[in-house]
């Protein structure tokens, strides 16, 4: 474990915190797409399928619990909580899940480190991770608006995303052949996705003004 | 087993 990949998880625990923060408290999910969220459930269902059988440490279990939890607790409010659900914009958040899953599941099943269910499992949920947010960014560009909890939550996962690369350069140097291609370039095109976010929610924050996103 | 210390990430 290193200072950066520690911060990722941080970060990316702080997201769904938020997240689940906002939802709870204001009971509203407005801006929010319930696509990303579905997308982000499933990422965690396939790829911690080893919780019970590899035992890494304390750490990396109640971890994936919390992210399991999470992830599926905010589906569950976004569908069926009674309040939560009207403030659901289901009519501007209408991006296919399938055009995302069925590719990555074809990638996955070519381009694996072995080919066994739990390993393709493991692979298709990073391709998956990579464009989960894409429903998100989708929704907002529709939206043009965007209120401050839903941008600190795409920024805290970008950040995450930023911080485990960090996190990969620095064991690529402390760690003998500690080689992921396929983690590395799918964490890569990951963060390139919301590099473009980054750059209005800079911008907006540097000029000070309300985050627009360009139509 | 090899999936461990591979798969330490979350």
């Amino acid at each position: 474990m290193n200072i950066f990949r520690l911060a990722g998880d941080m970060t990316h625990l702080m997201s769904v915190i938020v997240l689940l923060l906002k939802i709870h408290t204001i009971k509203s999910c407005a801006g929010i797409s319930l696509k990303t969220q579905e997308l982000y459930a499933l990422v965690f269902a396939t790829r911690y399928l080893d919780i019970f059988t590899d035992f890494i440490s304390l750490y990396n279990t109640i971890m994936k619990l919390i992210f399991l939890a999470s992830s599926f607790s905010i589906v569950w409010y976004m569908r069926q909580h009674k309040i939560v659900r009207r403030s659901y914009d289901k009519d501007q958040d209408t991006f296919r899940h399938l055009f995302l899953i069925l590719p990555c599941l074809l990638l996955a099943l070519f381009i694996n480190e072995k080919f066994t269910f739990k390993e393709v499992m493991w692979t298709f949920s990073l391709f998956l991770e990579a464009v989960a947010i894409l429903p998100q960014l989708v929704l907002l560009q529709r939206t043009r608006n965007i209120d401050n909890l839903t941008g600190q939550y795409v920024f805290l996962l970008g950040a995450y995303r930023a911080l485990y690369i960090l996190n990969w350069i620095y064991r690529y140097f402390t760690e003998p052949h500690y080689v992921h291609w396929i983690t590395w370039i799918s964490g890569l095109v990951q963060t390139l996705l919301y590099a473009d976010f980054f750059y209005y929610y800079f911008n907006s924050w540097k000029n000070n003004v309300k985050l627009q996103l360009p139509a | 087993s090899r999936r461990e210390i591979s798969k330490d990430e979350l």
